[in-house]
């Protein structure tokens, strides 16, 4: 970093990221951990009084699961205060100045709340020795104390009726931690500013309804988004597309979804798996005329089974003739098409009277030879 | 890996380094087809573009090259649209090498699982990599075997992060086991019958693991996305080339 009392540069050390290196580290830097999102003061620098290089270090780090756990028991009121102002020290964007908690404030939060650690059998943080910070008003050294407006709680925490801060993953979740119960009232999705699912009341956020991700376990929430017209299918994204593009071989839908499981192997009663494309969303078997082993390789690691193929082509049944099935292009070989469904068409008739079967396998995986026992 | 040991060459052929210049290993990462590898989506934070990534095969030994290695460029990153950096969900990415592997012995793809097949609680399996071991940063691929634990005993562990059932989590409660920085991309594998090797999970978070070690590692529950990684494969395979 450019200021010497920065930490030493990302080089030695691994857990830099690459930015950290060229931090001018006076600077101040706008805060970013949620736990201290709600401070009177917006702006921070780094490391801080704890060691912390940055703030992913310091969200991450055993300080910043360790302080809210404890501000649960309510033993210091400004407890969170406190650990904010050493977890992202107050800067002043003005002067790039820190500005340090007042003494006393850290002696109060050692005071009350060491021994509470005690009980569960751990200790306060090593690097909050209070002799670091100054005196009140000693020597106009300006230092923090929380006035009376300042948040008992951190964003991560859920204030019950009583003033209790109790953490965010305890709300409506079955069991009361306030002592008034009301971490457990008001808990349907609405009254969170969340949607419900019908089917099972999960609550999922607004934001994921009609994103083209399923959340509910009937995927209702992506249901209903958008009306396309009779000759036309929905995209999983919810665009709409002429019928005809779907599974054509060319993309058409916003999210590619008009292309997704094209090519599939449909069973019949005698469990032969006969080669099904479901172009126009319809699903059609394929005609053997001209079929190629190649083709047969190509259609299984379009599925995903990039081991070796076997075909069979059957024989069509009489009364079956009106099946609908798929012929290759006449001239298939000079398309420069890469997927199956580029390559077959609709509506000739099938000469040789009969279909495609086939049989996939997946390619091998997840064996090591080379860890094989040697004899000795 | 904290409390593993040093794994011995081509345990684990489908073991990948992502690496960046200047500062080398970055991430783990997993080959599961010749062209194709997972890693984490959070690997990629500051450094979304491909072309300063590479990807090594078929060491053990960073410090040593072996006449096993393989290295590849970078042609796609594909991070989870629904990523979230802020609470680490849907924390998976694909990443498109610009050519195939030569598979060997010491290089070969994990199975992926089935979107039904799930890893039950109490079960065994494997997690390797690179990562800070506590003490130091190994220059040998290190394992670690760890167990896994049901999304209820987890979330017990994490009271400031919500478990999603886009995680999955592994472990010992006293951490003696645990993945670490360095580790994150990287495979938690469970030995199927007949000898075949599946990925269950990439690592992903959990607590400060060069202290005060506590609770189980936290990693990308692979079976939740098989569909979308299947996807995001064919479309690019057949479609977008």
């Amino acid at each position: 970093c450019i200021d010497t009392s920065c930490p030493d540069s990302c080089g030695t050390s691994f857990l830099c990221d690459m930015t950290n290196s060229q931090t001018n580290c006076s600077q101040c830097e706008p805060i970013t951990l949620e736990l201290c999102m709600n401070l009177p003061y917006n702006y921070t620098n780094y490391p801080n009084y704890l060691g912390h290089r940055t703030q992913k270090e310091a969200s991450i780090s055993w300080e910043s699961s360790l302080f809210p756990a404890l501000v649960q028991t309510n033993c210091y009121k400004y407890l969170m205060f406190f650990a904010c102002t050493i977890l992202v020290p107050k800067c002043d964007p003005q002067t790039n100045q820190r500005i340090p908690p007042c003494r006393v404030l850290c002696e109060h939060s050692k005071e009350r709340c060491e021994s509470v650690l005690g009980i569960v059998g751990l200790q306060w943080p090593e690097d909050t020795d209070c002799t670091q910070f100054p005196e009140e008003n000693s020597d106009n050294q300006t230092c923090l104390t929380p006035d009376e407006d300042v948040e008992e709680c951190s964003p991560s925490h859920f204030k019950c009726r009583s003033g209790r801060c109790v953490l965010a993953s305890r709300r409506c979740d079955g069991q009361a931690d306030c002592e008034d119960d009301s971490d457990e009232d008001n808990c349907g999705c609405r009254e969170r500013g969340l949607w419900e699912c019908p089917s099972n009341k999960l609550c999922i956020q607004h934001a994921m309804i009609c994103d083209g991700f399923p959340d509910c376990p009937d995927k209702v929430d992506e249901k209903n988004c958008s009306f396309c017209k009779a000759d036309e299918l929905e995209c999983a994204s919810h665009d709409c597309v002429p019928r005809e593009v779907w599974c054509d071989g060319q993309l058409d839908c916003m999210d590619n979804s008009d292309e997704w499981n094209c090519v599939t192997l449909s069973k019949n009663t005698s469990s032969l798996a006969f080669l099904t494309i479901h172009r126009s969303a319809t699903d059609y078997h394929v005609c053997a005329d001209e079929w190629q082993e190649k083709l047969s390789q190509l259609a299984c690691n379009q599925m995903g089974l990039g081991g070796p193929s076997a075909t069979k082509i059957i024989q069509e049944n009489e009364q079956l003739h009106h099946q609908k099935w798929l012929n290759l292009h006449s001239d298939w070989k000079n398309k420069n098409a890469s997927t199956l469904p580029a390559l077959v068409v609709k509506g000739q008739s099938c000469q040789s009277r009969s279909k495609v079967s086939l049989l996939c396998s997946k390619k091998d995986c997840g064996r090591r030879p080379a860890a094989r026992m040697s004899k000795r | 890996i904290l409390g593993g040991r040093t794994s011995r060459p081509g345990r684990w052929p489908w073991q990948c380094s992502l690496q960046s210049e200047p500062s080398g290993h970055i991430c783990g990462c997993v080959l599961i087809a010749n062209k194709w590898v997972l890693t984490v989506a959070h690997c990629f934070e500051g450094r979304e573009n491909a072309a300063v990534w590479k990807v090594v095969f078929g060491i053990n030994n960073l410090d040593h090259p072996s006449i096993f290695m393989q290295t590849r460029l970078v042609k796609t990153i594909i991070l989870h649209p629904r990523y979230n950096r802020a609470v680490v969900d849907y924390d998976i990415s694909i990443v498109e090498l610009n050519e195939d592997i030569n598979e060997t012995s010491y290089v070969r793809p994990v199975c992926l699982p089935s979107r039904e097949q799930l890893v039950e609680p109490d079960t065994y399996c494997y997690i390797t990599g690179w990562g800070h071991m506590g003490n130091k940063m190994p220059f040998k691929l290190q394992e670690g075997e760890v167990r896994i634990i049901s999304l209820e005993q987890c979330q017990s562990y994490f009271d400031m992060k919500t478990i999603t059932s886009r995680m999955l989590c592994a472990g010992y409660e006293s951490g003696t086991v645990d993945s670490c920085m360095g580790d994150s991309g990287g495979p938690l594998v469970c030995e199927q019958p007949a000898g075949r090797w599946t990925l269950f999970g990439l690592t992903s978070w959990g607590s400060v693991c060069f202290s005060k070690v506590l609770g189980p590692g936290v990693y990308s529950n692979v079976s939740h996305f098989i569909e979308w990684i299947e996807r995001q494969i064919y479309i690019h395979t057949f479609l977008l080339n």
